[in-house]
Formats: C-alpha cells, sequence, structure tokens
C-alpha cells in the first residue's frame, strides 16, 4: 500500500470511505458510501463489505461504474428468489447478507471493474435505535480492509426533547488517537466526527497495516422527566416517546426456571450457576423469587416463593451452587409447576398485591422427554397462564429450537433472548436479567382522539421497565386537527397515574421545520419500520388467517418504504452485455443456526465481461 | 407572602403580609387531630438590597398527611409525592394525575396542582412563573384552601387558625392615611385594629393577571388578627 493507500499488488484502492448518520427523534438513518478505483492494467474484482445492526432495514444499494448508476430494487421475496435460483442454476452463490456475530449483520457484494475504473458503492439502512439500560447506542463496525485516504464517521443527532449525554466509545483505537474523535453537543444537537489521517490509520509508521477495526459506538440519552412524554408531527405522521423518570419500582415475583439436563454439563452449566449467584445478589428485597430446576424432572426450591431477604437469598445461594446437569429435558412439566406455584401464591395472598409476576426460563435445547411437542407446549403454557404472566426465554448455545422459544415468550407478553455461548454468557443472562429487573408501570394505555387519528402503532403494555422506552406513532387522518392530546393512563406502585401531552400541530411542524436537515419524512418512515416490527413478531404468534393478513400487510409496508424486511429481498440490476444481471440481498433468521464467527461467504470472481454476477440482500 | 382571609361568610375578605427570612419555614395548617400538616418555606429575590425590606414569597411547600402515610414537597420546579417508601417526581411541565383512593394528585402543566385529601382537605397550589433573566423576581407559589370542613377545632397555623369561620366586626370607615384609600376600625378576636381598604388578587383562574379580591387590609404582620407573633410559626423543617 502505497502513499494514499494504493495497494500495488491488488491495483485496488479505496481513496474514500464515508459513513454518515443522521438521528432525529432515535430514528437513524445511515448511509455508507466506498469508493474504489482500479489502478491495475487489467480488470480486478473489487469487495464491498459492510456489517450492519440486525435491528436495521436496508433500504438502498447501488452500485456506479463507469459513471452509471444501478440502483437496488425491493421486491417480495419470492420474485427476488426466481432471480437467485436462476443464478444458483448458474452455478454462482447468492444472498448477500449473513448473521455475523450477535448483533450485526454482515452485507457483502463484488463487482469486476476494469483497467483504470471507478466504482461506488453506497449502502443506506435504518433503524429505529432502541433504549436498552439507559441508553441508545448506534453502533458502526469499521473494518476497512487497507489504509484509506479520505476515511469519515460522521454521526448527527437532533433530538428536540434535550440530549441528557452523548459518548463514544472506539476501543480499537490507541489512547493517543482517542482525541482525533471530536464530540458537539448543544441543548438538541450531538455531532461525532471521526476522520483519521493515512498516518493516523496506520498501526506502525512504516507498515501498511491499519487500526482500523473494531466497533464505534455511540451512546446517548434525551432528558426525561415524569411526563406524558414528547409528541413529534410530520407530514401527518406522529411519534410519541414515553419513558418517564422518577418513579418508584414495582415489586416482581420471578420464578426462575432453570434447565439442568445433561447437555448444560460443563461450561454452560458452570455459568449459568455464577449468573444466578449474580442475579439472586441483585434481587431487591421487595422482589419474591422461586427457583425450578429441570432436566426429564423437576423440583422446586424448597416447594414455595420467598420474598428476597438476605437470608433467603444467602440459602438460595447455597441451593444454586449444587445444581448440576444430567438427565433429559422437559420443560412442559416445570413451566406448567410454575404457573401454578404463582397461582397458589397469589391465592393465598403471599404477593404484593400490585406486583409483576414473569416466568424466567433459560434452556439450551428443544424439549425430549414428556410433552415434547413444542406447538402442545406452547399451548399449554398460554392457555395455563392466560394473559396474567409474563414469560421470557433464554435460549443458551446454538442447539435451542430459538422459534418454539420465541413465540412461547411472545404468546405471554415476554421477549426471547438468544444467550451465546462465550465467556460471557454470565454477563449476558445478568444483563437480561437487568432490563427486566426493575418494572416502573403496569397496564399502560397510551390514549389519542380515535377520530383524527389511524394506523396506530402498539398503544397497551403491560409493564414499563426502567431505562427502556415506550415508542406510539400513527397517522393524522384529521386534515384539520389543530391540536393532539395524548394521555397515557398506567399504575404506578401504589396509584394510578394518568399523564397528558397536548401539543399543537402547526408548533411542532414548525419545530421539526428545524430538522428537515436531517430527513424530512422520518416520522412516516419510522411509523412503518414501527409497524413492520411489530407486525413481525405479531406474526409469530398468528394463527393461518391472521397470518395471512399480516403477511400482505408488511409486504405492502416494506415494498411501500423500500425496506429490505423478512418478506423482501433488494435486486440489484447490471445490465452487461445486453443482460440483465442482478444482485440480491436477503436478511438473515435468528432461528438459523448460525456460528458465532461468521459464516465464510465467497463470492467466485469472474471475468467482468463474460459471467454475469447475480447479488442479493434481504431480512428476517 | 400575603395572605387573604375571608371572614363573615365570605362577604368580605382581611389580607396582611408576614415578612420573613428567606429559608425560614412557616407553619401554614396544623390539625393535630387528623395528624395533617402543612409548612411553606420562604424565598426571596434574586438580589437583596442592603437596608431595604426584603420582600419574601413561598417557594417551597410540604404537606403532610400521616393518617394516609403521604407526603406532598411542592417547588417551583418539582412536586414530590412520597407513598409509605415510594417516591415519585412530577415536573410542572407535564399534565398529570395520581390517584389512590381517596388521595389525588392533579397537576395542569405550568399552572397548577390540585391536591384532595379523603374528605377532609381540598387544596390548589397555583405556580407563578416569572421571566427567568428577570433580574429581581423568581418563580414562586401560591397556596389556597378550597375545602377544610372536615378539619377538627383544634387546627392551627397561619392559615389553619381561620379555617373556622371567624366573624369581624368592621365600622367607622373614613379616609385613610394612604390617599385614596379607607381605613376603617374592626374588632376581631378580642381586639380593636386599625385596617386599610385594599386589594388582593386570586391566581386560581387567571395565573397571569389574577382577579381582584377586595380586603382590609391588617398592618404590622396581621398584629392582634393572628394568634401571637410570625415567629410562633417558624418551623424547622418542611416536613
Amino acid at each position: 500500500i502505497g502513499e494514499h493507500g494504493k495497494n500495488p499488488e491488488s491495483g485496488l484502492e479505496i481513496y474514500s470511505m464515508k459513513i454518515d448518520c443522521k438521528v432525529t427523534s432515535r430514528f437513524a438513518h445511515n448511509m455508507v458510501i466506498s469508493r474504489v478505483v482500479n489502478r491495475a492494467n487489467e480488470s480486478k474484482e473489487a469487495f464491498f463489505e459492510i456489517e450492519l445492526p440486525k435491528t436495521a432495514f436496508i433500504t438502498n444499494f447501488s452500485m456506479t461504474l463507469d459513471g452509471v448508476t444501478y440502483v437496488g430494487a425491493v421486491k417480495e421475496k419470492e420474485v427476488a428468489q426466481q432471480q437467485y435460483q436462476k443464478a444458483v442454476s448458474r452455478g454462482q452463490t447468492a444472498g448477500l447478507v449473513k448473521a455475523s456475530g450477535r448483533k450485526m449483520e454482515k452485507f457483502k457484494v463484488s463487482v469486476n471493474i476494469g483497467p483504470t475504473k471507478k466504482v461506488t458503492f453506497e449502502l443506506t439502512y435504518e433503524e429505529l435505535l432502541k433504549r436498552h439500560l439507559g441508553k441508545y447506542e448506534i453502533q458502526i463496525r469499521v473494518k476497512p480492509k487497507q489504509l484509506v485516504k479520505h476515511f469519515q464517521i460522521d454521526v448527527h443527532i437532533f433530538e428536540p426533547q434535550g440530549i441528557a449525554f452523548l459518548d463514544f466509545d472506539a476501543k480499537f483505537l490507541p489512547n493517543n488517537l482517542t482525541s482525533i474523535v471530536k464530540k458537539t453537543l448543544t441543548a438538541t444537537r450531538g455531532h461525532v466526527s471521526f476522520k483519521p489521517t493515512l498516518e493516523q490509520q496506520r498501526k506502525c509508521p512504516d507498515c501498511d497495516e491499519t487500526v482500523l477495526d473494531g466497533d464505534f459506538i455511540i451512546k446517548y440519552d434525551v432528558n426525561r422527566d415524569l411526563s406524558a412524554g414528547t409528541v413529534q408531527i410530520v407530514n401527518g405522521y406522529f411519534v410519541h416517546h414515553f419513558a418517564p423518570a422518577n418513579l418508584t419500582r414495582i415489586p416482581k415475583n420471578v420464578i426462575f426456571v432453570i434447565d439442568h439436563s445433561g447437555s448444560m454439563s460443563g461450561t454452560k452449566m458452570r455459568q449459568t450457576n455464577e449468573a444466578l449467584l449474580k442475579i439472586l445478589d441483585d434481587m431487591n428485597t421487595k422482589d419474591y423469587f422461586a427457583i425450578i430446576i429441570f432436566d426429564d424432572t423437576s423440583e422446586t426450591w424448597k416447594n414455595s416463593i420467598f420474598q428476597a431477604t438476605p437470608n433467603n437469598v444467602a440459602e438460595a445461594k447455597v441451593f444454586v451452587r449444587t445444581i448440576s446437569a444430567r438427565g433429559g429435558t422437559d420443560i412442559n412439566a416445570p413451566m406448567l409447576k410454575a404457573v401454578r406455584l404463582l397461582d397458589k401464591s397469589h391465592q393465598d395472598k403471599l404477593l404484593p398485591e400490585r406486583s409483576v409476576s414473569m416466568i424466567i426460563l433459560l434452556t439450551d435445547g428443544d424439549p425430549n422427554s414428556g410433552e415434547s411437542n413444542p406447538t402442545k407446549i406452547q399451548e399449554n403454557v398460554k392457555s395455563a397462564i392466560n394473559g396474567r404472566y409474563n414469560v421470557y426465554c433464554l435460549g443458551f448455545g446454538y442447539d435451542v429450537k430459538y422459534s418454539f422459544l420465541e413465540k412461547m415468550s411472545l404468546d405471554n407478553d415476554g421477549v426471547a433472548r438468544r444467550i451465546y455461548e462465550d465467556s460471557d454468557a454470565p454477563l449476558q443472562l445478568q444483563g437480561f436479567y437487568d432490563e427486566v429487573a426493575n418494572p416502573l408501570l403496569l397496564d399502560i394505555e397510551l390514549h389519542y382522539p380515535e377520530n383524527a387519528i389511524s394506523e396506530l402503532t402498539q398503544a397497551n403494555f403491560r409493564q414499563y421497565y426502567d431505562g427502556s422506552e415506550i415508542v406510539v406513532a400513527g397517522k393524522i387522518s384529521d386534515d384539520d386537527l389543530k391540536s393532539l392530546i395524548a394521555e397515557v393512563f398506567a399504575q404506578t406502585a401504589n396509584e394510578n397515574l394518568t399523564l397528558k401531552a397536548e401539543v399543537q400541530v402547526s408548533e411542532v411542524e414548525n419545530i421539526t421545520q428545524q430538522q428537515l436537515y436531517i430527513f424530512g419524512d422520518f416520522t412516516e418512515r419510522l411509523w412503518a419500520y414501527l409497524t413492520i416490527q411489530q407486525l413481525l413478531e405479531k406474526r409469530v404468534s398468528a394463527e393461518t388467517n391472521e397470518k395471512k393478513n399480516l403477511t400482505d400487510r408488511i409486504l405492502e409496508l416494506s415494498l411501500k418504504y423500500s425496506f429490505v424486511t423478512p418478506l423482501t429481498s433488494m435486486v440489484v440490476t447490471k445490465p452487461e452485455e445486453n443482460k440483465n444481471d442482478s444482485f440480491v440481498a436477503d436478511k438473515p433468521s435468528e432461528d438459523e443456526k448460525v456460528p458465532i464467527q461468521q459464516r465464510q461467504y465467497s463470492y467466485p470472481g469472474h471475468a467482468y465481461s463474460k459471467r454475469p454476477s447475480f447479488t442479493y440482500v434481504d431480512s428476517d | 407572602p400575603h395572605f387573604v382571609i375571608s371572614i363573615n361568610d365570605h362577604s368580605d375578605a382581611i389580607c396582611f403580609n408576614i415578612d420573613g427570612k428567606p429559608g425560614a419555614i412557616l407553619n401554614l395548617v396544623t390539625d393535630p387531630y387528623t395528624d395533617f400538616v402543612v409548612n411553606g418555606e420562604l424565598i426571596g429575590e434574586k438580589k437583596i438590597e442592603i437596608n431595604k425590606k426584603i420582600n419574601t414569597y413561598f417557594g417551597k411547600f410540604g404537606i403532610v398527611n400521616n393518617k394516609m402515610d403521604v407526603k406532598v414537597e411542592v417547588s417551583t420546579k418539582t412536586i414530590t409525592v412520597f407513598h409509605g417508601e415510594d417516591k415519585i417526581v412530577f415536573p410542572w411541565s407535564a399534565t398529570a394525575s395520581l390517584t389512590k383512593e381517596s388521595f389525588s394528585i392533579s397537576i395542569i402543566k405550568e399552572r397548577n396542582l390540585t391536591l384532595t385529601m379523603g374528605d377532609d382537605a381540598t387544596f390548589v397550589i397555583v405556580l407563578h412563573r416569572v421571566w427567568k433573566n428577570h433580574p429581581l423576581h423568581r418563580d414562586f407559589l401560591g397556596f389556597y384552601t378550597l375545602d377544610s370542613h372536615r378539619f377538627s377545632s383544634m387546627t392551627h397555623g397561619l392559615l389553619g387558625q381561620f379555617y373556622h369561620e371567624i366573624s369581624a366586626e368592621i365600622y367607622n370607615i373614613h379616609p385613610g392615611l394612604d390617599e385614596g384609600k379607607s381605613d376603617a376600625t374592626m374588632i376581631v378576636k378580642g381586639h380593636k385594629l386599625r385596617v386599610t381598604r385594599g386589594y388582593q388578587k386570586d391566581y386560581r383562574f387567571d395565573p397571569k393577571r389574577g382577579t381582584n379580591v377586595p380586603c382590609w387590609f391588617v398592618h404590622y404582620n396581621g398584629k392582634g388578627f393572628i394568634d401571637g407573633s410570625p415567629t410562633d410559626y417558624v418551623v424547622s423543617s418542611l416536613f
């Protein structure tokens, strides 16, 4: 690699790479632009490889070759699949997006560039940042393959609610280089910029290796208080963010249902015990807990539920240390046992009147003992719980049938989470527990004027946990609406709470005019993103007829807003020698048993003018 | 702060000022029978000039109902509700309400809050917002008693002592020392006092301009009208 980052051996030079992220009201619009020139005397294959968050939807991809831009089109997956099949039949590999580790997906395309020619790759993706343990995170994975003459990351954040703090984390940077990251923060705007020179990118003065290899993470939070939150209105769509502060936590009753079957033996069992010990230590003394362990049989620690007093916690820890792995996996019986235990404890008035009851299941495998039909187990658990308790399922490792756990959680107002087999597994378990550790509100209902709005996203929530955020969006159907009233009804630990926000449509639109410099239609796109995400979740536990309707609606929105979702694919067509060659992108499914190391995907190199290329992006 | 007390079956009103030092906490209501207390903390202007009279206002109220295990602290910034060990903090920027059986608090953003404690008491606290760059004035609060009929006859405090109707006789109305203002003689609580006709404002319905309440002004910190002297009402803490 020469002075300007040119690699004389490959002949390819990335002379510019720009990552531009614009966030307005938590909705992030990201563009990655990379420019490559072939300085060799022959055609070369240039790869464009980007990792993006799994929660993001790709919205656009384009390549500009010889001054001609080839733009991606989002199509129904089946349509794209036909092209995919054609490509496969030609002996090519397709599928451009692959899961990469825990949080990221890898998008990869390649194209042949003629001698002295240039190519510009441009990828756009969008994402609604989720508040997690009191902050939003923008994760940008930085990994250029060579030194880049013009490398730049620019993150602009605009939060009308006010930015409480803005930090960045770039562990790959040596200490002496962290100062090149520039951060500016005003009341409502934040800007983080990273623009290392070629010299600053070098690992050592005379070598060509780059230090740019790692995650560039931006963390921030907005100002919040105990109010109905903030409502933004732009171009006829509104979004309401609600995350009240200064509330007292509500006690919770947790039944830990822990798999200690034979497959858990070794590291997984040790890590589970370690995490449980820490979780027990962190329990609030007002909480109640019980532990059920299962293999092909199940056992409840001391056959009851206990308040998390120091004595009870100490005794439970002694028990946890004795849990060892053995036997098969019967998930049905311990789950039903957990429900019965909660039922009885409520009936006997052992638990606080206003409290959250939840079951946290941790398992590493499919049920293979007792009732082993996953559908039957899901039905049994749903019917026993009957909407009263939350179920959170933690799938440990890669042998779990994640879709089974996901449906069981979603059926019972919970979520499923994959716990990756790694040295930090105990931290992952604790991290999940921390998310649900502090319920602040129960039965939250957000109301808006019925006749004035339509297409509302989910507006009723069983709980609100400290550190998270409730987001509701909708369309204003009354063109003459002067003010929008949002009312929140909820229960706190002791009282009934009502919060009200009234926003003047004209005033809010005036304020949002200021943010048009970011992107004007963000509220509508945010609404579409949120609607699709929620419909996808709903689809997991829907019956056949409803599933069909949900699928149609997701597809309609994905196509309309050009989102690469599990139901759509993006096809980039590149005319070549009078043929239409396509690239297609898909989104990988969480249920794919993807090892932590990303699968290696190779796209065979081919002569520039002879073989058609085909690429493909989409999302599961 | 200014105090306005209705008399003679709401047909007239008496008003007086209490001058205190910024930081002092005054007891407004104490009912030992219902275990109910309201205290108010005084604030001064942003700048205090030497040898000039210090104007004080209420900057914070503490309301305690021990029977309900409820305490409410209202400042010009936030409203904090303590219920047992629980604590909830509302900003003045939000419209909100909190209810629990017979206790309720209802906030109208940037304007006022209404506090109802069972059948015993209903109060309104009005927020007076002042331009934040004003060189002298700062935000302050007003306290209004809407309903106190269930308080016991032992209720006391700068306001509480008037919760049970008092009668005052006003006569000898004549031109006063201040031009354009009438003076009169008032007989109340066995004292004969010189009072001056004036008016004070009720800001409950019009927080900006207020509505005029004509009243007879009692000079010298309500001397003779209130029991004892203002220093008798100074307490050590808001709760």
